[in-house]
């Protein structure tokens, strides 16, 4: 417990860290280092009621107080594709990204529904993009958060990406009338994303091997 | 001059940022440069390099136009950092102390501006560098630094990647809310930051607990000290917002955090509030299931995970100073004058001033009596595993006689400050909610206190109540522990003279 | 006597005073909901 009156202790103190540590002696490191000291005063001694030029600081770090907006992530390259296009005045200026706090749909049960971006409102927009926004996101967005968002809506919707030629795959079974040899028969669709841009189904020499795929 | 040449490499930094994307191999190379032609050469320009950059991001800061990127400057320097840190050879400097180095300018930078300017000074630059150095940090060692294609670099990183956190946490120890009260609401918002609080939670093997806590109690602690009963500063009243707000995301997403550590941080947690404390205290793990308290069949001792201790991270043991020996000894072998050596050295030297409910100052060592009371609870799961459960839920078991000898032997300072720490043991269904269950239920009943009965009574009654009427939650085991003595026979509550004068407390007893 | 924390548990996503399987520190946009009105973009990993 400290006693009553630190000050002349803490004034030793100071003056026989300044005569020992040679950081003191580094003139780089003045006058920030003897500002730095003065807060250990107040951190041995804490003032007994808030006076009024501590009360006046602790105000002004509240109506400074950093937002969402000074923690998100910094991007200091913007790809060209997601600088702000002109828009009609006539169409919303808020960010998409507000926070809302609607539950999940409890009618959703992909193990990702419960994953940490589902209650984003990025990815629950995403869930209404449909397939040919999602794979021009991918395509087009690489590297980024929302690429990231629309592999992982596109992985919820079933298809899976192929590490080798960067293609996205859908598994199609098809349940085949009862009395027939097999109950269900299996094609595989991928889109193709360098010529057509549109889902082609796979030849019949296709294979699919799991260790080609991306476990999102 | 040499300041002008280092402002120079770094606004070229800064607009090779804008021009490329972070992980274009340009980047590297520029890095490369700068290692090459001695920029950072020697201690005293990675010195000035970081003072000048430093200074030119908050300068660019406060010139910019509020409504443009205010941040750029601010972010390329966290790129930059996060790029030494990953690309330097650190063979002759080890990467924790280059990084605390840079670290320790910032400070000192952080320190004259806000000295300097005091009330006029702004936080938003200086959190801004640490968020996003927190947010590149996460980018580049996510999936264990996969994206660094050396192998012993990588390595070198996994490792060095706990230190880090741990730095970045010392730090903002030095930079807590009332040695820099101006740079209050940003530090806050930085101990919660989604790039560090469930990191330092979640790093292996707890590594970043004990910085946790020390972090929230410097938040407890400026709390504590501005909340005067008479009138708190809006100011005060903001914080308490936020960090209450905290701590339920702490208590959803990392709930063992608070169990294992309850006793550390209700050491620092002032007496006034109260529904933080319910907060903490009644967190459970998340595979545990409890039964409903207000059940009327419920019986505690046929609650099954009762046979659970809790963990308790930071052990008591550490505080109990001198009375370490003689607490152990009693435990082994009673006696009268062990008890009597423990009973009268939880006083303080001097008073000192609390804003309790009811008081102002104290005048026994809590922290002291909170110590003993845990670590007698604990030694009494353990006993009760090695032999068995009569040996601890036993009026004659020198466990209960410990904690009845300090309230027998106490003044209704000490008592009070006991039943509050055992209270406080009164958490989710585990083997110390059960013993200390027990003990107080003993308590209430018993015939030993002659004519202190019933301020015993009183304090038991006061200490639960007052836990209860709060706003929710309520702590599992004191909702059980208030509905035995409600349900007691030996002792209807409604008799008790103390009730009877408040016609309040009357009115909520007859109620509940 | 402390607040009703409905609202305060509802603004940081936790339903139902429950606790929730969903981590909300991942995303966490500030201490006060006043501050806290846009989305902050959570870690994520792009494998290459």
């Amino acid at each position: 417990q400290p006693p009553r009156d630190m000050s002349k202790q803490i004034d030793e103190m100071l003056a026989q860290d300044r005569s020992q540590n040679s950081a003191f002696q580094n003139p780089l490191f003045h006058p920030g280092l003897d500002y730095w000291l003065e807060s250990k005063r107040t951190l041995l001694q804490p003032y007994e009621t808030m006076p009024a030029e501590m009360a006046s600081q602790l105000e002004s770090s509240l109506l400074n107080c950093p937002d969402s907006l000074d923690a998100d992530t910094p991007h200091l390259y913007h790809n060209v594709l997601s600088l702000p296009h002109p828009t009609s005045i006539f169409f919303p200026n808020e960010p998409i990204r507000l926070v809302s706090n609607e539950p999940v749909d409890p009618t959703k049960t992909h193990p990702k529904h419960n994953d940490i971006y589902s209650r984003t409102s990025l990815a629950r927009i995403m869930s209404k993009f449909d397939l040919d926004t999602l794979f021009f996101i991918f395509y087009h967005y690489q590297g980024t958060y929302e690429q990231f968002l629309s592999a992982r809506e596109l992985s919820i919707r079933g298809w899976q990406f192929n590490k080798v030629n960067r293609c996205w795959f859908y598994k199609e079974v098809e349940k085949l009338p009862p009395g027939m040899e097999q109950s269900e028969e299996i094609s595989w669709r991928y889109f193709d994303y360098q010529k057509s841009w549109l889902a082609r189904r796979c030849g019949a020499e296709f294979v699919y091997r799991e260790e080609e795929f991306e476990r999102i | 001059t040499n300041k002008e040449r280092m402002l120079l490499v770094f606004t070229e930094w800064v607009k090779l940022l804008q021009r490329v994307p972070s992980d274009d191999v340009k980047v590297a190379v520029f890095i490369s440069q700068m290692i090459e032609k001695g920029v950072l050469s020697e201690t005293n320009n990675v010195i000035e390099f970081t003072k000048a950059a430093l200074e030119l991001s908050v300068g660019s800061f406060k010139e910019s136009d509020p409504t443009s990127e205010v941040f750029t400057a601010t972010d390329a320097f966290s790129k930059l950092i996060v790029n030494l840190l990953v690309l330097q050879d650190f063979s002759e400097v080890d990467r924790s102390s280059y990084f605390k180095l840079i670290f320790s300018v910032i400070t000192f930078v952080f320190s004259e501006d806000q000295g300097k300017t005091e009330n006029t000074f702004n936080e938003r630059p200086y959190f801004r560098l640490f968020s996003s150095l927190l947010c590149d940090w996460e980018d580049i060692s996510s999936h264990n630094f996969v994206k660094v294609e050396d192998q012993r670099c990588r390595a070198q990183l996994v490792e060095f990647n706990k230190e880090f956190y741990r730095v970045i946490a010392s730090f903002l120890h030095a930079y807590q809310p009332i040695a820099f009260p101006g740079f209050s609401f940003a530090w806050i918002t930085l101990i919660s930051h989604r790039m560090f609080l469930p990191k330092m939670l979640k790093l292996p093997e707890k590594a970043g607990w004990s910085q946790l806590v020390l972090l929230f109690t410097d938040l407890l602690k400026f709390m504590a000290q501005y909340t005067k009963k008479q009138d708190v500063p809006d100011a005060v009243s903001v914080v308490y917002k936020g960090a209450l707000r905290v701590f339920l995301a702490v208590a959803n997403d990392a709930p063992e955090f608070l169990v294992e550590n309850h006793y550390e941080l209700l050491n620092n947690l002032p007496h006034v509030y109260m529904q933080l404390r319910n907060v903490v205290l009644s967190a459970f793990p998340k595979h545990v299931s409890i039964p409903n308290p207000y059940n009327p069949k419920l019986s505690i001792d046929t609650v099954k995970i009762c046979d659970q201790p809790p963990n308790v991270f930071y052990d008591p043991v550490h505080d109990l100073k001198t009375l370490k020996k003689p607490v152990d000894n009693y435990l082994r072998i009673p006696s009268a004058s062990l008890s009597r050596t423990i009973s009268s050295n939880v006083f303080r030297s001097e008073y000192e001033k609390d804003n309790g409910i009811g008081f102002d100052t104290v005048s026994v060592d809590v922290k002291l009596i909170n110590a003993i009371v845990l670590h007698v609870g604990i030694e009494a799961a353990l006993e009760k595993q090695r032999t068995t459960a009569n040996a601890v839920f036993n009026v004659k078991s020198s466990y209960y006689t410990l904690l009845a000898d300090l309230l027998n032997d106490g003044t209704t300072e000490v008592r009070f400050h006991v039943v509050q720490a055992i209270a406080n043991q009164l958490r989710y269904p585990n083997a110390h909610t059960q013993w200390f269950n027990y003990v107080l239920k003993n308590f209430f009943n018993s015939e030993e206190w002659g004519e202190n009965k019933t301020e015993i009574q009183e304090i038991i009654v006061r200490t639960l109540l007052e836990r209860i009427v709060t706003n929710k939650p309520h702590c599992w085991g004191i909702i059980v522990t208030f509905t035995d003595l409600l349900k007691s026979t030996e002792c209807s509550l409604m008799d008790l003279p103390f009730v009877k004068d408040v016609p309040e407390v009357e009115l909520i007893i007859k109620h509940l | 006597l402390g607040i009703d924390l409905s609202p305060v548990l509802h603004s940081l996503g936790i339903p139902n005073n429950q606790p929730s399987r969903n981590r909300v520190l991942d995303t966490f946009q500030s201490p006060w909901v006043e501050t806290s009105r846009s989305e902050v973009e959570p870690k994520f990993f792009v494998p290459e």
